[in-house]
């Protein structure tokens, strides 16, 4: 067996049938239990177990597609290339692709027929999921070739040891081994919770409640405007008549945000006077999205950011958050920074919210990937003709935006990354390589949709996302340690 | 172009050179791009990646279980139309082996 490396940090995996991509020949219902079948077959081997949800944010999605579906391997109708998973990993990591022009058959077949068994195939892309490569054992269920399926599977052992390498053997109960065990029939144990809540997360028809038990408040439910001198007695009635009908929405909004609209209630309760009621229920309109907070909103926290790219530029180092940048020479930080992006380069966009990634290129022109757009300035000037398309690079129209790009010392190629794919840019002929995209797995430990990556002057390369970040080996071509650093503390020196 | 013939639409069975160098890149066994530069290069050079095609067809047959023989035989040619899984059989490194 060969295990590639990746594995699941949880041994409690879900997987899912991809609510886009489903068989187009099969019954649903069928197929999910032939998958869950495949699944069984290396739970019963480990530690592992696996759960159906209804998610596309499974550990495991499984999807049917056909040729080019948006990953390093396109399949090729029928026969061939049968399917491919990916290893464990966040996002794409671990889901499993079924090509779905082959002839998939459900139920075991007779030699005589023709079809491919989804449950051989299901078990054998599995494994990948969780972690392991092809073997070339003979009769393995990892060996890369299509074996067809005998009845009364048994996982091989060859795979088994690879499996319980990875996540160690199943834990028997012996009671459980015992065949002719029963367990006992016990009456359901009634457990009596005593909660003393004193929250303020009351329904909040107890409000009204509380106010008239606790407090002489001359507020009257039934009769809004005449005051109440005297308490009501405590009285439970599903809605107080001055209220709007509630609907879902506001129903919900009020259960979760009323503390806040509401500022009697929790610590500031009793002591404030009441505001008056009747619009106190009206939503405050949200700004839209289109809005542009005020300027000094999105000034980022230096030390408790993730970062939008980093490169180094003429041997300084920088890093760019939002719409703001900062400038780390040999002394450090330069002081005043952040700055905004666009007072050194003016000619990004006015409207310019933040950059996905930036190179310096060998030519020395500086690359800026802004959504969809390339702009390239020679200096602070950007250079005519520009901004141009990703496509003008080669790259697929679908590609929305570049994460990451950098030349690469260890072949002086220029790489760019997306989501789980990167390409190998040919400086030269100003085009990605032909034989590109592949799978981000590549980089091994990096995971996918990463933030930013870049050279740094001691020659090694860095891969950033989230707060933190990797040191890279590019010999090994895998993180040096699997942990990530905090940005804040080294580069920024916080 | 020239129209497509039938034999063009029946090159996924007839295997010549081209396809097997595209199936040992797809799955591993040779390095994308690597025998495009060997083409370029005269004498020797070109030699060592007569080498190269041939140890990844001989690193293919031992891995399907098939006599190694380094050539293009009929036990490779029917063991690469078999159905099978479409991840790499060897995970390459990007940063592999420089082009001499």
């Amino acid at each position: 067996f060969a295990k590639q490396g990746e594995m699941w940090k949880h041994t409690n995996l879900t997987w899912s049938m991809s609510s886009r991509l489903i068989p187009s020949q099969l019954n649903l219902h069928e197929t999910r239990h032939v998958l869950a079948r495949a699944l069984d077959v290396w739970e019963q081997a480990s530690r592992l177990t696996f759960t159906e949800v209804n998610s596309d944010e499974a550990d495991i999605v499984v999807s049917f597609a056909r040729r080019n579906h948006g990953d390093a391997y396109p399949f090729d109708g029928r026969g061939s290339i049968l399917a491919h998973a990916f290893f464990p990993g966040s996002g794409r990591g671990g889901d499993a692709h079924f090509d779905d022009d082959e002839l998939w058959l459900l139920q075991p077949k007779n030699d005589d027929e023709e079809g491919t068994s989804l449950f051989a195939v299901a078990a054998h892309e599995f494994g990948h999921s969780l972690g392991l490569s092809h073997s070339s054992v003979k009769g393995a269920l990892m060996f890369p070739w299509y074996q067809g399926i005998q009845p009364n599977f048994v996982l091989p052992e060859d795979d088994r040891h690879g499996i319980q390498d990875m996540y160690g053997p199943k834990v028997k109960k012996k009671w459980a081994d015992n065949p002719n065990y029963r367990p006992i029939q016990t009456p359901p144990t009634t457990t009596t919770t005593t909660t003393t809540t004193t929250t303020t997360r009351r329904p909040y028809i107890h409000y009204h409640d509380r106010h008239h038990t606790n407090h002489r408040h001359d507020y009257n439910p039934r009769n809004p405007e005449k005051p109440n001198y005297y308490p009501t007695p405590p009285t439970y009635y599903p809605i107080p008549p001055h209220h709007p009908r509630p609907t879902p929405e506001t129903t919900t909004r009020s259960v979760t945000n009323r503390p806040a609209r509401y500022p009697n209630v929790g610590h500031e309760y009793p002591s404030h006077p009441r505001p008056n009621y009747p619009n106190h229920n009206v939503p405050k309109a949200k700004p839209s999205p289109t809005v542009r907070p005020t300027p000094s909103s999105d000034i980022p926290d230096t030390c408790n950011t993730s970062y939008d790219a980093v490169a180094l530029i003429r041997g300084e180092l920088f890093i760019f958050k939002n719409r703001y940048h900062w400038r780390i020479g040999s002394q450090g930080r330069y002081p005043q920074y952040p700055i905004e992006i666009s007072r050194m380069w003016s000619g990004l966009p006015k409207d310019l919210t933040h950059v996905d990634a930036v190179y310096e290129r060998p030519d020395k022109k500086i690359a800026f990937f802004v959504g969809r757009k390339l702009y390239l300035f020679d200096s602070q000037y950007l250079v005519r003709g520009y901004p141009k398309p990703l496509t003008h690079l080669g790259l697929p129209e679908s590609l929305e935006k570049i994460d990451a790009a950098m030349v690469w010392g260890h072949n002086d190629k220029t790489y760019f990354y997306s989501g789980t794919m990167y390409w190998k840019f040919d400086e030269e002929e100003g085009r990605v390589e032909l034989d590109y995209p592949r799978d981000m797995s590549m980089w091994k430990g990096v995971g996918y949709n990463i933030d930013s990556v870049f050279q740094w002057r001691d020659g090694k390369t860095y891969f950033f996302k989230g707060k933190g970040f990797w040191k890279f080996n590019d010999l090994h071509m895998r993180v040096e340690h699997e942990r990530q650093l905090p940005s804040a503390t080294f580069w920024m020196k916080c | 172009a020239p129209a497509r013939t039938r034999t063009a639409r029946n090159t996924k069975h007839n295997i010549n050179e081209k396809t097997v160098k595209n199936y040992l890149e797809t799955f591993g066994y040779l390095e994308k791009g690597q025998l495009e530069v060997g083409n370029l290069l005269m004498g020797d050079m070109a030699q060592s990646y007569e080498d190269d095609f041939r140890i990844a067809i001989k690193t293919l047959q031992q891995f399907g279980g098939i006599p190694v023989t380094g050539e293009i035989d009929a036990a490779t040619k029917q063991l690469m139309r078999q159905r099978r899984c479409g991840r790499p059989d060897r995970e390459l490194h990007e940063g592999g082996r420089h082009k001499r």
